[in-house]
């Protein structure tokens, strides 16, 4: 089954 | 000290159930730009960014920046209690630690104040960059809607394609599987019915089927839905409120490992 992302890996702390 | 009256007072409560279910506590934030909100779920999954301009308000008072961390379970019980006609001001004192909801009845006979108790939250502002989009379908949101509620019966994810043909939603469980495909249609009498598919490449990518269906809790707020999609990047399901702004969804795709 495919896993499921985080969204904090494609969007960088401001 | 801010005070934002909001003549449409029904758009402030379906904004919180469309956000409340997803995020627990969140500060919004309100600066000469608007008030706004961006918060992510507790898994770290959904991001959800809100965005009422300044403009859209009748009176918008903010004299510095303030960011008013508020329980969303909390705020809606309190909105609940909001007539649909009211309006609706929110007040708040610079360094207070409460906000209060006035409520009026369109013809002035019922004012209401609610105040509630603001709370502490250590939340992670994220920088979302602009990006060009692989493919980006526009459709009335009840369709949306309709496709996650259906899919969600059969399977716990939904593989959402982008090609020439149109745009594919399909998933597969236990009993069995689903293909639902949408094919571009802008020969509709109202503008809102209408499915526009603007593909620059095509684009597949896996989201779980519980986020999109929470998503879909924002569609009394408008009749079209955007889903814009690139390999590279989350999800962005993103519904208007009314002329004042948006709710933006954004979920990370399931990936191969």
């Amino acid at each position: 089954d495919p896993k499921q992302g985080n969204i904090m890996s494609f969007f960088k702390k401001a | 000290m801010l005070e934002l009256r909001l003549v449409q007072g029904s758009l402030l409560k379906k904004v919180l159930e469309s956000i409340k279910d997803l995020v627990n506590d969140a500060n919004f934030d309100c600066s000469s730009t608007g008030f706004s909100l961006q918060a992510m779920d507790s898994s770290h999954v959904a991001l959800v960014s809100l965005l009422l301009r300044s403009e859209g308000f009748e009176h918008y008072r903010c004299d510095r920046n303030l960011s008013m961390g508020m329980n969303l379970g909390n705020m809606s019980k309190m909105l609940k209690c909001a007539g649909n006609d009211d309006i609706i001001t929110i007040k708040a004192d610079d360094g207070g630690d409460t906000v209060t909801f006035m409520f009026e009845s369109p013809t002035q006979d019922k004012i209401a104040d609610f105040e509630m108790k603001l709370m502490d939250i250590d939340s992670e502002h994220l920088g979302i960059p602009d990006a060009e989009y692989h493919s980006i379908v526009r459709m009335p949101s009840s369709e949306f809607q309709r496709i996650c509620k259906d899919l969600s019966t059969i399977g716990d994810t939904v593989v959402i394609s982008v090609t020439k043909e149109g745009v594919k939603f399909s998933t597969a469980g236990d009993i069995g599987t689903a293909n639902i495909v949408l094919r571009q249609n802008t020969t509709v009498d109202k503008p809102e019915d209408a499915i526009v598919i603007e593909m620059n490449e095509p684009v597949s990518l896996s989201f779980a089927l519980r986020y999109m269906n929470s998503f879909t809790k924002a569609t009394p707020l408008s009749d079209t839905v955007t889903i814009s999609l690139s390999s590279e990047l989350p999800v962005v399901v993103e519904y208007k409120v009314a002329e004042m702004g948006y709710i933006r969804y954004y979920l990370a795709p399931k990936i191969e490992e």
